[in-house]
């Protein structure tokens, strides 16, 4: 925590002393924890050089409290098409609201008059555009008035805070606000400041506010005095940051300038909160006009803190933040934020990573929860969208419900963080159902985003409703933002580890601040310390900040290549120019003991040491080995590489090789056989593979080997069996006789001769005949029939021996039957 | 009951050809041309002076043609927004 000044500032202001969150630190003050806008004054800080304007019912530009500080550039009355931003007078003062908010920034200070603005040097204008008919184009033009000019929009207002409401910026409103941040500030991007909601009585929930819920927008709520939760606060998990503002009936409101040049103590709601954020980050642009839109949310997320705000709900994300849904990221510093500010580095760009859109229609039963889950790589294969460091996550929903108020959603990060995304809200009987809603959550904040997100829907009736009638979601994506190296070392916000560079010169800045008002226009150097002079140059010193990695024994100049030391690793060889960095690059592991990076195994990618079974992921190209840890370009035997993930990944046990899926055997290990594409085992002769068991069965005992228990399933028959008719016989029948066959163990039994009964060798060698025919040589012959075609040529058969042969036999018969 | 939309005189118009075809489309169909949209290239906003000021119905009538001129590429009739101060 910040050390608090002894002794405070004074104001000639009267209501100066009424503004009980300036003095937390005081020790009769109820508010415990400070906000630490005097000591940014302190430091120097007040707004100069800075342009905020109030998007609201106008600003009374000639208020003794505005009128040093009003910028008539900074002004527009989008309402009456002209450049008088005034409010419409009337009895009931109801266009007070601006120059309200206007006071609360840029009051001018000691100028004996109401209050201290949080940034009192700052330039305040007014865009007058809620007393009217408000449309996309009403919108759309205030959030468009001179972007290049205008650093930062206060917005404290916004769609019906009735709990019944989902509603956002139009078509063009949206455009107005993508424009902002492309080419605001001269490409740094527009700074928009939001109110969060106050419909916490009629249970509203502030993610059914396109305005806060949106990325662009820095969302503020506020806590009471004494830090309890105000009666109107909503909460979501848009919500960024926390003020002081009003909210028990027995603690005290907030003092700004009012209507008709007066002061008020009556100024309340979440409409307080946006426009003392404005004043804060003005200070921080003070400090560091070149902060982008997103370096200004970095540092709000950094250096805001839950203090003695009370709530249940704070929980620590993956990446050691405290937030809640009710505060955010906690009370807002603005001494803490101006000191950051000061040394601050532009983060790494934004990429944007969609996740492909689930269409898949879910029924959400009543009273039940409907989980669903999307496994993302955050874009790891798209250098320019991938996400490795979390900012804000969006998810983009569709869905149908009879009783929208009933759905209760949230959001699950790798890291185990549960946003809620959308709490009941019992007004909102709406049968409309989320068209595309973009819900979006700034709890995941500095996470990895890689991982499985899960998102739960939860259906819990607040009466009775017809069970028929169910939700469905219809579709879903998730859209991460954030960035793909770390946006700024770690340290906490308050630790300020700069080291300087010691450079000679004439003569020591002044930086002693005398008297605080006259002197303090110039920003004094904040607790730096330096390192011992170099080169004999005299002992006066010049001091330039060393670079951000340096250790602790300082550096001859301001790049990583030039520190004596380094907070966390030294990179580079005695050949290379060796620096300081943050973390190791790929192909490196950072050897904590000796603060080196050290050089993984050839192909990895990241790895926890030198050896080859130390890689945890792998170069383009190369397959990670889950077994070993290794990176190998072809994965071994047993192993199939998959494309999608580059891993090598088992294969089927009783595979030797596979491809691209474990059950697709190429090659089966030994004892095994491919059937198909899957490998069975080589059962023992006599036994079978039984694919239902699993396990080798016993063949039929005539089987050899078999394809089943039954006599029909052999495949080879046993010793002295022959195959006939799909068994194996230890005999042919009749009529059949016993063929060595070969390639098989086993003789088959083959038909002989047609009227033959017994046969040997041969079909043809016939050695009894069947009742009615005479065996003549190999054949059988019908008694009856058994004559001469044509003696002569029979006796041409006999006498060149051709009875052997079958066709002579047909013809001479009677002959060859003579000749034996 | 849900709030019912209320519709205004007053339309964004989305026009191919910069700030003359924008005149041009305007005289033609009877709008007043109030300019761009801030800073949004091809938005412009158009005005029409004889149709209601406020309806829970959309606008009626021969002006409503615009839509079909092809150098409009897209048109809202703009509707009052709730809003309120927090």
């Amino acid at each position: 925590h910040t050390r608090n000044e002894p002794h405070s500032l004074y104001f000639n202001d009267p209501i100066w002393s009424n503004m009980w969150y300036m003095h937390c630190g005081d020790k009769s003050s109820r508010c415990r924890t400070e906000m630490n806008v005097p000591a940014a004054w302190k430091r120097g800080y007040t707004g100069k050089n800075v342009v905020v304007t109030i998007l609201d019912d106008g600003i009374e530009k000639n208020h003794p409290d505005l009128a040093p500080n009003y910028d008539p550039y900074a002004s527009y009355d989008v309402n009456g098409n002209d450049y008088d931003p005034s409010p419409r007078y009337d009895a009931s003062n109801e266009n007070k609201h601006g120059t309200r908010c206007a006071g609360e920034v840029a009051a001018s200070a000691n100028n004996s008059y109401c209050i201290v603005g949080i940034a009192y040097n700052a330039k305040i204008g007014g865009i007058r555009m809620l007393d009217g008919d408000v449309t996309d184009v009403v919108e759309a033009k205030s959030l468009g008035i001179r972007p290049d000019y205008i650093d930062i929009y206060s917005a404290s207002w916004g769609p019906d805070d009735d709990g019944r409401t989902v509603d956002g910026p139009g078509r063009l409103a949206k455009q107005a606000f993508e424009y902002g941040i492309q080419k605001g500030r001269g490409g740094l991007g527009s700074i928009f400041v939001w109110a969060s909601g106050n419909g916490g009585r009629e249970g509203d929930y502030c993610s059914c506010d396109g305005y806060t819920n949106s990325v662009y927008t820095i969302s503020v709520s506020s806590t009471t005095e004494n830090g309890y939760k105000p009666w109107y606060l909503e909460e979501c998990a848009s919500t960024l940051a926390t003020t002081y503002s009003s909210g028990a009936f027995y603690e005290r409101k907030i003092v700004t300038t009012d209507l008709r040049q007066r002061c008020t103590d009556g100024h309340t709601g979440t409409s307080v909160s946006a426009p003392m954020v404005a004043g804060i980050i003005a200070l921080a642009l003070e400090a560091n006009s070149q902060l982008t839109w997103r370096d200004v949310q970095h540092l709000l997320v950094k250096t805001s803190r839950p203090a003695h705000l009370k709530t249940n709900d704070w929980k620590i994300n993956g990446a050691g933040r405290k937030v809640s849904h009710l505060y955010g990221f906690g009370l807002v510093d603005a001494e803490g934020i101006v000191v950051e500010a000061k040394k601050w580095k532009a983060v790494p760009s934004q990429h944007t990573c969609i996740g492909t859109s689930d269409k898949r229609p879910r029924i959400i039963p009543i009273e039940q929860t409907v989980r669903t889950t999307t496994l993302t790589n955050a874009c790891a294969d798209h250098y320019d969208q991938h996400v490795v460091y979390l900012e804000h996550v969006v998810v983009r929903l569709s869905m149908s419900h009879p009783r929208r108020g009933d759905l209760q959603i949230h959001l699950i990060s790798p890291s185990g963080t549960k946003s809620q995304l959308l709490a009941r809200r019992s007004l909102d009987i709406s049968n409309e159902g989320f068209t595309n809603w973009e819900f979006m959550t700034v709890h995941c904040w500095g996470e990895k985003a890689e991982g499985e997100w899960t998102l739960e829907i939860h259906d819990m009736p607040s009466q009775a409703r017809n069970p028929e009638k169910q939700g469905k979601l219809k579709e879903w994506s998730l859209i991460l933002y954030g960035t793909a190296e770390h946006p700024y070392n770690t340290f906490s916000s308050h630790q300020s580890r700069s080291r300087m560079l010691e450079i000679s010169t004439s003569e020591l800045e002044p930086s002693k601040i005398a008297l605080f008002h006259s002197q303090m226009e110039a920003p004094e150097d904040e607790d730096d310390y330096t390192a011992p002079s170099i080169q004999g140059s005299s002992n006066i010193l010049q001091t330039s900040p060393c670079h951000p990695e340096c250790g602790d024994k300082g550096c001859d100049g301001p790049n990583a290549s030039q520190c004596l030391n380094c907070i966390h690793f030294s990179l580079g060889g005695v050949k290379t120019v060796r620096k300081c960095v943050n973390v190791c690059p790929p192909g490196y592991f950072g050897d904590a003991t000796a603060r080196r990076c050290r050089r993984c195994h050839r192909g990895c990618e990241t790895c926890t040491g030198r050896s080859q079974n130390q890689c945890l992921s792998c170069r383009r190209g190369f397959y990670h080995h889950q077994d070993t840890h290794s990176c190998v370009n072809m994965c071994p035997a047993g192993f199939y590489s998959n494309e999608s993930q580059k891993y090598c990944l088992k294969c089927h046990p009783s595979c030797k090789k596979c491809v691209g899926d474990p059950e697709k055997c190429t090659v089966c290990k030994d004892g095994f056989s491919l059937a198909g594409v899957r490998c069975i085992p080589d059962c023992e002769p006599g036994t079978y593979f039984n694919s239902a068991l699993i396990e080798c069965g016993k063949c039929h005992s005539t089987c050899h080997t078999c394809v089943g228990p039954s006599r029909e399933e052999c495949i080879h028959c046993a010793k002295n069996f022959h195959f006939h008719d799909w068994k194996c016989v230890p005999a042919c029948s009749e009529g059949f006789y016993p063929e060595e066959m070969p390639g098989l163990p086993h003789k088959v039994c083959r038909r002989c001769e047609e009227n033959c009964l017994s046969c040997e060798g041969s079909s043809k060698n016939c050695v009894k005949c069947k009742e009615g025919y005479t065996q003549l040589g190999g054949s059988c012959i019908t008694n009856h029939t058994c004559s001469n075609a044509d003696e002569m040529f029979c006796e041409m058969v006999k006498s060149n021996k051709l009875c052997e042969r079958k066709l002579f036999i047909q013809f001479c018969c009677r002959t060859c039957l003579l000749t034996g | 009951l849900p709030t019912r939309a209320l519709y205004t005189n007053h339309w964004a118009v989305q026009v191919i050809g910069g700030p003359p075809e924008a005149d041009r489309l305007a005289a033609a169909h009877g709008y007043i041309n109030l300019g761009q949209i801030g800073n949004l290239e091809n938005y412009y906003h158009f005005y029409h002076s004889k149709t209601f000021k406020r309806s829970t119905f959309t606008s009626r009538g021969i002006h409503n043609f615009l839509r079909m001129d092809p150098k409009v590429k897209w048109l809202q009739q703009q509707e009052v927004k709730r809003r309120v101060k927090r």
